[in-house]
């Protein structure tokens, strides 16, 4: 099964 | 107060058309250089970020920094009472819960407001950083719109790959599998109609076709579509909005488990 990462995983909080 | 008037009011409309399936509510974050929003869909596997400039308005004034929740169905609701020819000026008090929009045909002669309710809505930013992506791949927005629309009938996810050969999409599913290739094309005069690719190197990403094809909701903002990819990266779908700024989709790649 292939998933996905959330945003917040990617782009840091500012 | 804040004050933004537009006589295109067909873009706003268009655009909130656009996103009110991804995203359900955000804040419009107003100030003196423009509005932007940056909104996740419920699963927070993609972002979409506004941009509209301050000088891409007929008139802009924001005298203070503003974030305005809004419901974006409700805000479909009121701009569905737009016409296509209206020019639209959106208004807020300092502080306001709620934001007025006027709608004004283009002989003058129907002048209409309605009041949007505003939201309170806690959201936190994400900072995106300008980066280089391994390939970037302009094409008309109808294209784009065609093959992400014609696999989501075929399968579920797609393998996107950049190679100097070209762009090439592929997917599989009960009924078997599809393939599409966009080959760099800058024959056709229009730059409109040209499929450009910058590669800096090979890249092959999976993603899922639901939002590739939710994304394809803004084709009739720009003619022209930009997609960015790099290993392990969110792609970037992004369409640029004339004069008046862009909106930028983000979606997570596939990864297996």
């Amino acid at each position: 099964a292939a998933g996905q990462k959330s945003m917040t995983s990617f782009f840091t909080k500012k | 107060m804040f004050e933004a008037r537009i006589t295109q009011g067909a873009v706003l409309k268009k655009l909130v058309e656009a996103l009110k399936e991804l995203v359900t509510e955000g804040n419009f974050d107003v100030s003196s250089t423009g509005l932007q929003l940056q909104a996740m869909d419920s699963s927070h596997v993609c972002l979409v970020s506004l941009a509209l400039r301050e000088d891409g308005f007929e008139h802009f004034r924001c005298d203070r920094n503003m974030a305005m929740g809004i419901h974006f169905q409700n805000l479909s609701k009121i701009l569905k009472c737009a016409g296509n020819e209206d020019t639209i000026t959106l208004k807020a008090e300092d502080n306001a819960d709620q934001l007025t929009l006027m709608f004004e045909s283009s002989n003058q002669d129907r002048i209409s407001d309605f009041d949007l309710k505003l939201m309170s809505i806690e959201s936190e930013h994400l900072g995106i950083p300008d980066q280089e992506y391994s390939a970037e791949i302009k094409m008309p927005s109808s294209e784009y719109q065609r093959i992400v629309r014609d696999l989501t009938s075929i399968g579920d996810t797609v393998l996107i790959s950049a190679t100097k050969e070209g762009i090439k999409f592929s997917t599989s599913g009960d009924v078997g599998t599809a393939n599409v290739t966009l080959r760099h094309n800058t024959t056709p005069e229009k730059p409109e109609e040209q499929t450009i690719i910058d590669l800096k190197e090979p890249v092959a990403l999976t993603f899922a076709l639901r939002y590739l094809n939710n994304f394809a909701k803004a084709t009739p903002l720009a003619p022209v579509v930009k997609l960015s990819l790099t290993k392990d990266l969110p792609i970037v779908v992004e369409y640029q909005i004339g004069e008046l700024g862009a909106v930028k989709f983000y979606l997570a790649p596939k990864i297996d488990d």
